[in-house]
């Protein structure tokens, strides 16, 4: 492996290939930025292992930080959030957790139950809210879901709540007629408030491989999302999709889960990320 | 496809009697990007392969098939044997009831894939019944007995403060008493490496003796499905794996890993959120899935 006049350590350069692809980063996504890697080590001098890896780390970092952006939710009240993503990713827990972090800066939050199709849904969101100390606008099971959205949406305005989070039911984005449902969701909040849904926060799973990237994809280009939360970083798994998925589709990473109780959920910090993903 | 860029790559070898290690060189290079792509761990890439290129190189081309087709040929006979075998399915135990543990990661599918197998049971003629292990995920209990009303299936429910064990132990009397066939334990969601709840799972399996201990996984499941089969394989001895949400467009390249570092079949394919969506393993077609 000699790049033009520079030499670097073959071994090294596979193992760092190696790394990156058990922390899911993708082989095409590996290639590229081996590559790159490549030619920043041409000009004659010696890369060994840790300076291939530092030099590796820093590209990566850099498409990290692209991705630090805040949810700022103060700019429009209620602030709407509605909350998506497939099956069992963990958008209901991570709704706990964001009323509770919310409420914790003094915020007042509403919580709407719109997953009407999962059985216990709604009772596994009621128990949260009770948790949380939030209050819920549910319907029975089996009803609308754009009807629950809308009431949830009418009572946040009626009791000048700042923020609503919306829970929608888990849904492959390969079932179209579930995407359509979702769509009309997003078109009911926003014909009764201009901007609404405020943020359309995806909810990815550090566990999944490479179909992450076809799910932020799909739910991107059928609903505009604007931003991601990632779970179950409490595991082994790297979710080293998401350098993909934030240089690709210039997604910001909101939120990281950590684990099934209330408070666990840490801001998306690029430098944390990248200590995890090289460990 | 994999066969089109494979005939790519063979296109200016026509007519070639054998395959010579460097045409199966490059093969190999786009057949182990296909398996990556599909989220086959990288270590199990690695010696699939090694396997393949000792198989292709020297081999025979088939009067009726081209070099590329060859290699597929090839590599689809390996993936298809490691699958395993076609319908493996849950062993009866010589007398009942037939203990169904269901074990994995949070979110992976086994609450509704305890009611998908209590469904087929029953619709079997068999006697079934549930038990909500699950204590701590909020209404995990009320999730499984919604179900359990929907396919007309008994839930076990264990009483304020008793732990999985207990509760799991008492179905198995309840269980005896009530001539049921089957007893399907839907434990909570865990971590491999939650130590505290990997013992818990320990426990029940040396307590109560399951006849079948199935790993339920999610078909997203990426790299890291190696390290979490090894580590359940390891507390509890697999004896089956329930592979869910088929029905999406991954590639489920996390069935190999897990076969490859087990030797678990994959006994149930979940295709659905309906309790009718399940359905049995078809190693073939799951190869070709991989592949691409
Ligand atoms: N370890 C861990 N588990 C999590 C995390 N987030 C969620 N979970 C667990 O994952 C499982 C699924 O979470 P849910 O919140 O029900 O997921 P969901 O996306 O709402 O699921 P559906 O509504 O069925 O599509 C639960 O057991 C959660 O406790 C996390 O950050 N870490
Ligand atoms: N599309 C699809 N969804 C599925 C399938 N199996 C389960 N699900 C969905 O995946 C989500 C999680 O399923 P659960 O049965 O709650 O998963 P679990 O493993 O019991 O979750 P925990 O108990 O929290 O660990 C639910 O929304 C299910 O409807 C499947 O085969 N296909
Ligand atoms: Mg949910
Ligand atoms: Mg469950």
């Amino acid at each position: 492996v000699l790049s033009r006049g520079g030499v670097i350590d073959a071994a090294s350069l596979e193992e760092l290939e190696e790394l990156l692809i058990a922390a899911d980063l993708g082989v095409h996504t590996v290639t590229r930025l081996i590559d790159g890697l490549r030619r920043r080590t041409e000009g004659g001098e010696r890369f060994d292992a840790a300076r291939l890896t530092a030099a590796m780390r820093e590209m990566i970092g850099e498409i990290l930080r692209a991705g630090e952006a805040p949810l700022e939710v103060d700019r429009e009240r209620p602030f709407v959030i509605m909350v998506i993503g497939v099956n069992g990713v963990g958008k209901t827990t991570t709704i706990a957790k964001l009323a509770a972090h919310y409420r914790g800066e003094g915020k007042k939050v509403l919580l709407a139950a719109g997953d009407t199709f999962r059985a216990a849904a709604i009772e596994q969101l009621e128990v949260w809210g009770t948790r949380a100390q939030v209050d819920l606008v549910k319907h029975q099971a089996g009803a609308d879901s754009s009807a629950v959205l809308f009431d949830a949406l009418q009572a946040a305005r009626a009791r000048g709540v700042d923020l609503l989070i919306a829970d929608t039911a888990g849904r492959l984005h390969t079932r179209v007629n579930l995407m359509e449902e979702l769509k009309k969701n997003k078109r009911v909040l926003r014909k009764q408030m201009e901007r609404a849904p405020h943020e359309v926060l995806l909810v990815l799973d550090a566990t999944n491989g490479q179909n992450a990237v076809q799910q932020a994809e799909q739910f991107s280009r059928e609903l505009g999302v604007t931003g991601l939360a990632l779970t179950k970083l409490d595991g082994t798994a790297k979710g080293g999709v998401i350098v993909n998925i934030i240089e690709r589709l210039r997604l910001p990473v909101r939120f990281v889960g950590v684990g099934e109780g209330l408070r666990d959920l840490q801001p998306f910090v690029a430098e944390e990320f990248l200590a995890a993903l090289f460990e | 496809s994999l066969t089109q860029r494979l005939e790519g790559i063979f296109k200016k070898l026509r007519g070639r009697g054998t395959l010579n290690e460097r045409d199966v060189g490059e093969a190999l290079r786009e057949i182990r990007v296909a398996l990556l792509e599909a989220d086959v761990n990288y270590t199990v890439v690695k010696s699939f392969v090694e396997k393949v290129r000792q198989r292709a190189v020297g081999a025979e081309v088939l009067a009726s098939l081209t070099p590329a087709q060859q290699v597929i040929k090839i590599v689809n006979e390996e993936l298809t044997r490691l699958m395993g075998a076609q319908g493996a399915e849950l062993q009866w135990a010589p007398s009942a009831p037939t203990i169904v543990m269901m074990c994995g990661l949070q979110g992976s599918g086994k609450t509704t894939s305890t009611a998908k197998l209590a469904a087929k049971f029953r619709q079997e003629g068999k006697r079934p019944l549930m038990v909500a292990a699950d204590i701590q995920r909020p209404a995990a209990i009320q999730q499984l007995q919604t179900l359990g009303k929907q396919i007309g299936v008994p839930v076990h429910v264990g009483g304020p403060g008793e732990s999985p064990l207990r509760i799991c132990q008492e179905a198995v009397r309840v269980a005896a008493a009530q001539h049921c066939d089957v007893l399907l334990l839907d434990t909570a969601g865990r971590l491999h490496v939650n130590t505290e709840l990997m013992e818990e799972l320990r426990e029940i399996k040396a307590r109560l003796q399951p006849h079948e201990v199935l790993l339920v996984v999610d078909a997203m499941t990426g790299q890291d499905a190696v390290n979490v089969a090894k580590a359940f394989h390891e507390a509890v001895q697999l004896d089956g794996v329930v592979l869910t949400k088929l029905d999406g467009d991954a590639r489920g390249g996390a069935a190999l890993s897990i076969r490859e570092v087990t030797g678990a079949p994959i006994k149930f394919i979940g295709t659905g959120e309906k309790v009718e969506a399940l359905e049995a393993f078809h190693p073939d077609r799951m190869a070709s899935r991989i592949l691409g």
